[in-house]
Formats: structure tokens, sequence, C-alpha cells
């Protein structure tokens, strides 16, 4: 059986609204290293990865392989019932056909408990391979935000330079052109406003706004982005969900290219 | 004149 408590049900809430507006309905990988989800989009040019190592939670327990097929619709409706201090449990058996979630306010003087329906999620799998990005910056997750929202309302791609004269976000659209260049930044006093920019050679990609707007909703998870390119792959967007190593919350992007 | 990718063409089964 599963059983699995998180301090925090703020981070399971902020990763589903985060996520289902990209993926309906996606499988819960539970095994006793943790919870993972991989899930495409149904163009199948965005994919969602997330990691909840078995450290994330306290206690963890999970004896055999088990797969939640959920409908994140479902499981919003379900989640808005829990504060974001509340403690959440969740709970499957070996082969569920529910999940049973528990919030309990930081007290203990209010316990919830919810049972989801299951369903069986026939799921494509796509093996991912180790890249050695040839960019990456770490960045404030709402400075990225704000440079795609922003470059959205002027056009539906922009293209990502990086080069030894920083990043350049650059977009054209029926109403003319923009373009926001970053630079490495070092702020001593609050680091979270750091930029850091790791280049091993010229990147320049296309890609689609309105996905990665859409993954900008993940920037209340963490203050920190970093964002990896490589000529002809897909982008990956990367938040870390707690302070352990390994939990993490991804999206890959397909680049737009030449015919 | 660019055309969006899938994932497929880069990914492969695992």
């Amino acid at each position: 059986m599963l059983e699995a408590r998180l301090d925090q049900a703020e981070i399971l809430k902020k990763v589903v609204d985060a996520i289902k507006d990209l993926v309906q309905d996606c499988n819960f990988d539970c095994n006793d290293s943790g919870i993972a989800l991989q899930a495409m989009d149904n163009s199948h040019v965005a994919l969602v990865s997330m990691n909840l190592q078995a450290d994330s939670f306290a206690p963890y327990r999970c004896d055999r392989n088990i797969a939640l097929g959920v409908n994140l619709t479902s499981l919003t409706k379900v989640l808005r019932a829990a504060q974001n201090t509340d403690i959440l449990t969740l709970r499957a058996l070996d082969a569920p056909d529910s999940l049973n979630l528990v919030f309990e306010s930081q007290d203990k003087d209010r316990i919830s408990e919810y049972d989801l329906k299951l369903m069986d999620i026939d799921q494509e799998h796509l093996g991912i391979p180790e890249t050695e990005y040839a960019a990456t910056i770490k960045m404030p997750s709402v400075e990225f935000r704000r440079i795609c929202t922003d470059l959205m309302a002027l056009s539906e791609s922009v293209t990502i330079e990086a080069s030894k004269d920083g990043i350049k976000f650059t977009c054209s659209g029926d109403i003319g052109n923009g373009s926001v260049t970053l630079r490495q930044h070092t702020n001593v006093e609050n680091e979270k406003e750091n930029i850091e920019i790791e280049l091993s050679e010229p990147v320049a990609l296309t890609f689609s706004l309105k996905y990665l707007v859409n993954f900008c909703k993940a920037a209340g998870l963490s203050n920190t982005v970093t964002i990896c390119l490589s000529n002809e792959v897909p982008l990956l967007v990367s938040y870390a969900l707690t302070s352990k190593a390994g939990s993490n919350l991804r999206f890959y992007l397909a680049p737009k290219i030449g015919d | 004149p660019t055309k969006q990718a899938t994932l497929g063409k880069f990914f492969g089964q695992p």
C-alpha cells in the first residue's frame, strides 16, 4: 500500500494547478523511491514530468509499484478543500480504485477526508535522453513569466538566442517586434534575484509562447527557474519542488523548426 | 517559415 504524508498541501495543490491546463488525465506512479508523473499534452508538443522523491514526505511508505490514474480536474476539486498549510496524507491500496486524501490543519483541530475515484489510463511514456545542454539559465521565476507574457502580447513565437552577450528573447508580430536581453547578474544581498548563465556553445531556437506561458503557471512553486537549451532539442524548464534535490517539476517543449 | 515539431521526433520509446 501507499502512505505518503506531505507537510504542506501547498506543493501538490500548486503542481496540479500548474499542469491541469496542459494535461487532463495522468498516472501518478508510486514506488519506493517516490511519486512521479510523466504526461504529454494532446498535441505531443509539450511534456510534463514531476518527481517527488520519497524524502519529500514524512513518513513515506510504498511497498509495490502503484499507478494512480487521476483526472486532474477532479483532483483539483478535492484539493480545493485543502488549505495551503494543511498536512496532506495520500493513501491507496495495492490495486486501488480510489485514492484517499486526508487534510489536517497544522494544529490538528480539523481533519478532512476525501476519496477520489481513480481511472485506468494507458499512458505513453517517452524515454528522455540525458542531455548536456549548451546553455543553462537560472533566473527568478517571476522574471521569466513576465518576459513570456510580455512577448506573447506581440507574437505567437519567441526566438531564444544564447551567446556570450547574454540570453536574448526576440519576437515579431503584426503590430511590431520586441526583444529582452538578460545578462549574468549577481545580487549579493538577495541571491534569489541572481541570473546565472552557463554557456558552452551558442544556441538559437524558436518556441511557441502559448506553451511557455502555460509552464510559467508553476512560478508560484519556486523563486527560481532553470531553463536549458541546446540546438535542435526540446527546451527544458525546471522548477524545484522542495529543498531536497531531485524533487522537481519539469516541462519539455519541442522547438519550431525550419520546413 | 517554421513548423512546430512534436516530441516524438526527439524522445524515443523507453
